[in-house]
């Protein structure tokens, strides 16, 4: 599904060029579970944002599903971005004038659902990470927690069918990580979702099958287990 | 230093109240070093948020240092945000137009602090964090954990008796978390800042002596130990 070569980011800033990327190579196949694991400044969330079609690489090039990504136009990319991909930001990006469900239909609007259904779908996704109850609220209505499951059940509305998740649980108790890496689990088994998660956290790596470690914009270990 | 009595905080929505916190009573000393855990919504960013005076409470009273905070005007109260209490934000909530040696030198500026001295003391701020070759970098240049530990500095920079940090290492990897609990730690055992950390985490909380639990806008418990 996922085939990187060479893959190089730079960021130019005048005197300092920092080198995000640096000849980053590997593939990830159809319905992999795989964590992303390094230290903060390593190159974790600029790769997410090129495997997300969201930034372009400076060198190297980016296969998805048999496309190379570098010759897509906008509309394409866009398209792309909206049917194909899941994405739950490091930030969490959600809109914050709209409600917890406005913020979970978006996606779908895109794929010019009727508005019944767009509503059904976005408050199942809510049910799915535990915020019925919060549907209504806005973004500084809900807590550091809430906001992140917002962004979760957001990247899951969609049923992509690659799922990119930048640190999902950072702001959440043991018990909730834990809900979310079930349905992770169970996405990935029953409708065979491709998986990237970032995280600092070996307990939630645990509940993958390959861990893939970065540090200085390379990767430096890749390593495939059974998962528990 | 700390001392709560009763406090509740009640959001109207309309139709609906949600008890962010009900009857919450506890006493913190000076130079005491304390974790606060307990399930994403439980209340306690809204917990921080009134022991920080960025928010007032519904019901119950708050002294700090012996100082009712609700007979405070406004003046007194960004007098005391500013020079008695350094706040580590869940939203890290930089400024993201200026860079992060900018963002540092913010709490120095109402000390009337002169442009040397401000700037040598939020370099030595970054630099405790690991910061120093970020200096220059603007917010969105910056990755999820170096924004965090950007806010983490600027925390620290006016060295107040009083540090909450809330969720100070959700974005940070195992390395880097240490080393900002260590300096935590020495902080508060050199320079007897009374430190209060709200986190998710077991490793981090296990560098406190003392771990108050939230559930549903209350304490369930309230333990002390010693750190190891
Ligand atoms: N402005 C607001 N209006 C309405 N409800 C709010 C508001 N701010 C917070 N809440 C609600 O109050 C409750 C407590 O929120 P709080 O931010 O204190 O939780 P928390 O313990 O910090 O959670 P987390 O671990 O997810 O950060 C939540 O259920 C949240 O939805
Ligand atoms: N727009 C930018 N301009 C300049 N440098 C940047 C920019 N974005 C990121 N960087 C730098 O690129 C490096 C990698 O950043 P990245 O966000 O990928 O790290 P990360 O592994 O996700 O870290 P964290 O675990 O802290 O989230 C960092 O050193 C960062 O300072
Ligand atoms: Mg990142
Ligand atoms: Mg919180």
């Amino acid at each position: 599904l996922i085939e990187i070569q060479n893959l190089g980011k730079i960021y130019d800033l005048g005197e300092v060029r920092v080198h995000a990327l640096d000849s980053v190579s590997l593939e990830i196949q159809h319905g992999e579970f795989v964590a992303i694991m390094g230290a903060s400044g390593s190159g974790k969330s600029t790769l997410m944002n090129i495997l997300g079609c969201l930034d372009k690489p400076s060198t190297g090039s980016y296969r998805l599903g048999n496309i190379d990504v570098a010759e897509l136009d906008r509309d394409q990319l866009a398209e792309i971005r909206n049917r194909k991909i899941g994405f739950v930001f490091q930030g969490f990006n959600l809109l914050s004038r709209t409600s917890a469900l406005e913020n979970v239909e978006v996606p779908l609007l895109y794929a010019g659902t009727s508005a019944e259904e767009r509503r059904a779908r976005a408050l199942a996704a809510l049910k799915s990470v535990g915020l019925e109850h919060r549907e209504h609220h806005v973004p500084n209505q809900l807590s550091g927690g809430q906001q992140q499951r917002v962004a979760i059940a957001r990247a899951l509305v969609n049923q992509a069918p690659l799922l990119l998740a930048d640190e999902p649980t950072g702001n959440l108790d043991s018990k909730t990580s834990a809900e979310i890496m079930d349905l992770f689990t169970m996405l990935n088994r029953t409708a065979g979702i491709t998986i990237i998660v970032v995280t600092h956290e070996s307990d939630i790596a645990r509940y993958t099958r390959r861990v893939i470690r970065f540090l200085d914009g390379r990767i430096v270990s890749d390593e495939r287990s059974e998962a528990a």
